[in-house]
């Protein structure tokens, strides 16, 4: 009885139906008056058409992180594969790198005015389209921001600190003025490029940063979907977290909804939970936030998994990247494991990110094992119901939300 | 390298602490 127990607390049960995002928009979860309101950038909650799949996403997420590999592996080695990665990643219109898929609205300029920006922890500048948008700029939900309409608006001069909060690789100075430019570049070749400048930014009626630097697009391409730039939380130095770390000291949370047509939120400041496990950042990286993964459960039991497999290569947490990238030898654990306990459910094809799908068309509810993801410092995340599975073809072909690197030094 | 993707951050409360280098879940964080 007591086996029948523990084996029950390892399963878990779900509509088959919730796997699918509703029709309609659910703002009743959050409701605090000091937080950005936290949406999907496709859901119900954007109030915009979407035609995209499920595949679209995915194959997205994986140039994203074929991106992240390649800037990191230029990071180490110090041998410009970035460069080469980017011009090798296909072009493909109507998806852009670099950018999440959850979206806030927040204000800018005097008076201010309200944009909503793709808010990624793997990104550092903060960026929105402006006018008059001297080289092209893609269709958005808002209104461009105007810097002339704005009275506290300024244009950064080259010879400014401020300008060196830029990396040099995205820093450029206008010859007939001397004014600060940033260019930055996503790995399939989607861009913002303008003035980088400072402005007042508004997070909540308590949350006001003045002379915030961020990057005035003049010309900027790419699928964005309808959000008017992008919010930059990385570590680097322009990030906002960075700007901002005498009156937040780099603390920020946020909450991702279980589904995209509920709602999360994104705070700024030490206004977090008490009950949080911690895990140490790894100082090894400065565009991204290093973590280290030490275990995973299946069903409530450890997998066989060497530790040294999550420590040869190291992890980053990424608020944009969808999919949870493992080494090889841990995901083959982790999917056989999952599997072992499928056995119940016909099987399908899988997608080309991933490959160990069911088809639950004929079921109402299904059950499946538990997830749990150990980080060190002896936190283990339980992962939500919603997060182990993902519905890439309906309930047709719902696969494990769990993919591989290419080996287990990448 | 790894990436902890969002689609397993989901429903937790996900803290940076920046200045003290440590990184935060916290269960029950859309709630």
């Amino acid at each position: 009885v007591e086996a029948n127990e523990h084996i029950k607390k390892h399963v878990l049960t779900l509509e088959v139906n919730s796997l699918l995002a509703s029709d309609s928009c659910d703002q009743s979860m959050i409701d605090k008056a000091s937080s950005l309101q936290v949406l999907h950038k496709y859901g119900p909650c954007m109030q915009v058409l979407n035609d995209r799949s499920h595949v679209d996403f995915l194959r997205q997420d994986q140039l994203r992180v074929d991106s992240i590999q390649a800037r990191l592996s230029k990071n180490s080695s110090g041998h410009g594969i970035f460069e080469e990665m980017a011009t090798k990643l296909p072009a493909q219109s109507g998806i852009a790198l670099g950018t999440g898929n959850y979206v806030v609205t927040v204000g800018l300029g005097t008076p201010k005015e309200s944009f909503t920006l793709e808010f990624d922890t793997g990104s550092g500048i903060t960026w929105t389209q402006c006018q008059p948008c001297s080289g092209s700029c893609y269709p958005q939900k808002e209104q461009m921001f105007d810097p002339a309409k704005s009275t506290s608006y300024n244009n950064v001069s080259c010879f400014s600190a401020s300008c060196n909060l830029l990396p040099a690789s995205e820093r450029g100075c206008s010859a007939s003025n001397s004014t600060c430019l940033y260019r930055v570049v996503y790995g399939d070749q989607s861009y913002s490029q303008g003035f980088f400048a400072s402005e007042t930014l508004t997070i909540s009626s308590s949350d006001v940063v003045t002379n915030f630097m961020f990057g005035c697009g003049q010309n900027n391409d790419g699928l964005f979907g309808q959000s008017a730039g992008l919010l930059g939380l990385s570590p680097s130095s322009e990030s906002l977290p960075s700007q901002t770390a005498e009156k937040y000291q780099r603390q920020f949370s946020y909450c991702l909804p279980s589904s995209p047509s509920s709602t999360g939120y994104l705070n700024f400041g030490g206004k977090v939970s008490q009950t949080a496990g911690f895990t140490p950042l790894s100082p090894d990286f400065s565009f991204y936030y290093g973590i280290d993964i030490v275990g995973i459960c299946v069903g409530g039991s450890q997998l066989p998994i060497d530790p040294s497999i999550f420590t040869t290569s190291g992890a980053i947490i990424d608020s944009g990247t969808v999919i949870t990238r493992l080494p090889p030898t841990a995901y083959k654990a982790l999917k056989e494991a999952f599997d072992g306990k499928m056995s119940n459910y016909p099987k399908t094809n899988g997608d080309e990110l991933l490959d160990t799908c069911y088809d639950f068309s004929n079921y109402t509810t299904v059950s499946f094992p538990d997830v749990s993801v150990s980080f060190k410092g002896g936190v283990e995340v339980d992962i939500d119901p919603s997060g182990i599975l993902y519905p890439v073809d309906g309930v047709k072909m719902v696969c494990l939300a769990f993919a591989a690197n290419m080996d287990d030094s990448e | 390298f790894g990436i902890f993707g969002n689609h397993q951050q989901k429903t937790y409360e996900v803290i940076y602490d920046g200045a003290n280098g440590m990184l935060g879940f916290a269960s029950g964080g859309c709630s």
